[in-house]
């Protein structure tokens, strides 16, 4: 971890009274080095570096007693600033909702939308699953399988409709049902398929979703910001789900991905489970990339 | 990825960033920097204008960590060749699967494929689509129920059948999941029972936009059910599974198969000198 890679260069100046500004651009290496082997894009790790830069190079670390905790504290403030001060809350209108789950393919889209319905009926709102995969064998039975285990119903329209007309048909569904919440989860798509993308293009142009979420795995590396970007830039998010926290990734996509897109990241994946959808906590994605 | 100019050390740093941008990592890529500058002295390219020399060269090292093993798959002696398919979630196991089903059929083989997940919703179901898609009979598991007991059934049709070629689907596990692994190493002992000297082949499968974690998803696989090879797939977006030279180093699994999409024949065996131009693409 930070706290000792940068024993070597701090230890040797235990005692001096003024810390030299080359031990603390030689800790800043060791943050950079930190963050790529933690999956960290390259180029956010080496602006969030530059940022940090001149705090580290302040007074407060140059004559602390501890110059290593310091930098420390300095690279651990950032982070949460940057990942984002609060934990995160996905704010609904008080009336209907329209959820549309995009990203890549395997990113966990599904079976975040049966967690995210569960966890929205909990806070009282009235969900409905809309089927809007039409490609993946078996999505639809599976939406419907997890829907069917969350408790939540589910809307579908076979894999012979275009997922435009579903969307709006489910909210047509939802309506006469006096259900106020629809998640659309959709195709596993690449950020770089034109067709795919111009899909989600249009879903969004007639369906109008109050939140579009992309669904990002946490074991993505530099690729990261390549998929946030082309999503947030082609499509437009409004906040963004990290999965498979689970894992012992360390997760530095979350920095990427927030680093390009400034949106915000709502919830963590935490497992299989239904109930495995916890809110994002900056602080605790902080300890986690420093490792 | 634009080089131009001289080898000098600008040039040198946007080549370290190239690599790590394609998620080759820290520690290879410092080695393969360091090997590229002994290079650069030996030759005397200091300063030169020869991109076209070190590009070159950082490639044929990049593809020397990749030559070892063998990139084929292996095949029983007798009885059929049965392979097992497994890694974390959602890397894309079961269409390779249906993938591979298809080419083992157009090579003349009598294929059977197992619905060994028996965890995840629908999973059975997606795998029985791609069996209808390839043309080959499969052996479904019922969801619930014990994977290793499906392996255990699929390997009595086996028996009767007597297929070419067995392949396998498992439930995606997290590495660290331990009980997952043994779950998973009973279907391995499974197989090794019935058959002697099978599974010939444990496949991990990685997604090519995976970071470092691969590396441990890779030692944890390995550790607990033994690997022969890995598939890396979705290498149709524009990730560049650079982590494999890492693994490929460090553990000694060549990578057997990439995927490049969504469809049936989507599939194509590895080949390293594409990899690695496409590495700098
Ligand atoms: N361990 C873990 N597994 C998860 C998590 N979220 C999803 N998964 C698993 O990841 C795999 C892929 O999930 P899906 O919901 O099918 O992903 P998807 O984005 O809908 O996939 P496509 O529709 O093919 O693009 C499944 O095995 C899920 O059970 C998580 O937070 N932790
Ligand atoms: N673009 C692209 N998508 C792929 C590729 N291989 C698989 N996929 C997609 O990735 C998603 C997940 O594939 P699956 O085969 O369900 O993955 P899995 O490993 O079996 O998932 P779990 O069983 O849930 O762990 C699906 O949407 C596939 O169509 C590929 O090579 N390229
Ligand atoms: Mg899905
Ligand atoms: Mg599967």
């Amino acid at each position: 971890n930070l706290q000792s890679r940068f024993q070597g260069i701090f230890r040797s100046l235990t005692g001096k009274s003024r810390i030299s500004e080359k031990a603390v651009k030689e800790a800043l290496r060791e943050v950079r080095m930190a963050f790529l082997e933690a999956d960290v894009n390259f180029k956010a790790t080496k602006d969030f570096c530059k940022k940090i830069e001149t705090r580290a190079l302040g007074a407060e670390v140059l004559q602390s007693l501890s110059p290593g905790q310091q930098v420390i504290k300095i690279v651990h403030e950032a982070m949460i600033e940057l990942l984002g001060e609060k934990a995160g809350i996905l704010e609904l209108p008080a009336g209907e909702a329209r959820i549309m789950l995009v990203g890549l393919q395997g990113s966990g889209k599904t079976t975040t939308a049966a967690k995210l319905a569960k966890k929205l009926a909990g806070e009282g709102r009235k969900p409905l699953l809309c089927a809007g995969d039409i490609y993946r064998p078996a999505a639809i039975r599976q939406l419907e399988v997890v829907g069917e285990r969350a408790g939540i119903p589910v809307f579908q329209m076979g894999t012979d409709e275009d997922p435009v007309n579903i969307a709006k048909q489910g909210s047509k569904h939802a309506y006469r049902q006096g259900l106020d919440t629809v998640i659309l989860d959709t195709a596993g798509r690449l950020h770089i398929d034109n067709e795919m993308m111009e899909e989600v293009q249009r879903i969004k142009k007639s369906w109008k979703p109050t939140h579009i979420l992309l669904v990002v795995d946490s074991m993505v590396g530099q690729d990261a910001v390549n998929q946030a970007q082309h999503f947030n830039e082609g499509l437009g998010i409004s906040g963004m789900i990290l999965t498979k926290l689970d894992s012992d990734t360390r997760g530095g996509a979350a920095i990427s991905i927030r680093y390009v897109t400034g949106k915000p990241i709502l919830y963590a994946g935490t497992g299989e489970k239904l109930e495995d959808l916890d809110s994002f906590h900056p602080d605790r994605m902080a300890s986690r990339i420093l490792g | 990825f634009r080089l131009r100019g001289k080898i000098d050390d600008d040039l040198l740093d946007d080549l370290e960033e190239a690599l790590i941008s394609a998620d080759v990592g820290m520690e290879t890529t410092l080695a393969l920097m360091e090997e590229l500058r002994n290079r650069i002295r030996r030759e005397k390219k200091t300063n030169s204008t020869d991109i076209n020399w070190l590009t070159d060269t950082l490639q044929s090292l990049m593809r020397d960590m990749l030559e070892q093993g063998d990139r084929t798959l292996k095949v029983a002696e007798v009885g059929p060749s049965i392979y097992l398919i497994v890694g974390v979630n959602g890397v894309g196991k079961t269409t390779a699967i249906g993938k591979m089903a298809a080419r083992f059929k157009s090579e003349g083989k009598q294929v059977l494929i197992v619905a060994a997940d028996t965890f995840r919703a629908a999973a059975i179901e997606q795998l029985e689509i791609w069996s209808k898609r390839a043309d080959v009979p499969i052996v479904l598991g019922s969801e619930g129920a014990d994977p290793s007991s499906v392996v255990y059934n699929a390997m009595s049709a086996a028996k009767t059948q007597k297929p070419d070629v067995v392949v396998i689907d498992t439930a995606g596990r997290l590495h660290t999941k331990t009980n997952l692994l043994q779950e998973l190493s009973k279907m391995s002992r499974v197989i090794s029972r019935e058959f002697d000297g099978a599974p010939q082949e444990t496949l991990l499968v990685l997604d090519a936009s995976t970071g470092q974690n691969a590396i441990t998803q890779a030692k944890t696989f390995l550790q607990s059910c033994g690997l022969t090879g890995l598939i890396l797939t979705k290498m149709d977006g524009t990730a560049k599974g650079g982590v494999i030279l890492a693994v490929h180093k460090q553990l000694g699994l060549p990578v057997k198969f990439i995927g490049v999409g969504e469809g049936i024949d989507d599939l194509e065996p590895f080949d390293p000198d594409a990899f690695t131009r496409a590495l700098f693409a």
